[in-house]
């Protein structure tokens, strides 16, 4: 473990209860993707399938059963609870996610660390991650202004990555061998994605100022 | 050879 990616699972785990936040103290889903929730869920669900096999380290199975139990619990919120449920922009949030949910699972299939079933399944998850925020930041850009706390998850939900980008740099100098190929790629084009929303939510702290992102 | 490495990251 290093201070690079202990500050990206803290800043993860920051968005994820961001988002706890505003759905409950506001009773409302207004302006989250439900579709970007999803391929969360499923993100977690297929890269942490080694969670009962292999034992890293209490932290590494606390953090993963965090990660599954919020996403299970913020999609069941956006499908079942009847006061979250109402406020949810069914009419705007109309990304294609099965596509992409097919497209990363094929090239997971050809693009693995190893033919294993438990690896395809995480390199289908490491795909999944980096394009599963496209159907939130489309959601963002059709319902204009943006709320703090939803702006606030999509920026901590962006920056984690970047901290394990300095880790997997930091891993790569210090550690022999260390070669993750399939993550850092993934990680950079995932980071590369936030990159207008970053800027827009520069501009809008800069200038204490709503945050818009152009349509 | 890509050596296995353990799943240690999140």
């Amino acid at each position: 473990m290093n201070i690079f990616r202990l500050a990206g699972d803290m800043t993860h785990l920051l968005s994820i209860i961001v988002l706890l936040l505003k759905i409950y103290a506001t009773k409302s889903c207004s302006g989250v993707s439900r579709k970007t929730q999803e391929l969360y869920a499923i993100v977690f669900l297929a890269r942490y399938l080694d969670l009962f096999t292999d034992f890293i380290s209490v932290y590494n199975s606390f953090m993963k059963v965090v990660f599954i139990a919020s996403s299970l619990a913020i999609v069941w919120c956006m499908r079942v609870h009847p006061m979250v449920r109402r406020s949810y922009d069914k009419e705007l949030d109309t990304f294609r996610h099965y596509f992409l949910i097919a497209a990363c699972f094929l090239l997971a299939l050809v693009l693995h660390e190893k033919f294993t079933f438990q690896e395809v399944f995480w390199a289908f998850s490491i795909y999944l991650e980096a394009v599963a925020i496209l159907p939130q930041l489309v959601l963002l850009q059709r319902s204009g202004n943006v709320d703090n706390l939803t702006g606030q998850y999509v920026f901590f939900l962006g920056a984690y990555r970047g901290f394990y980008i300095l880790n997997w740099i930091y891993r790569y100098l210090t550690e022999p061998r260390f070669t993750r190929w399939i993550a850092c790629v993934s990680g950079v084009v995932q980071t590369a994605l936030y990159a207008d929303f970053f800027y827009y939510y520069f501009i809008s702290w800069k200038n204490n100022s709503k945050l818009k992102l152009p349509a | 050879e890509v050596v296995e490495q353990p799943k240690d990251e999140l």
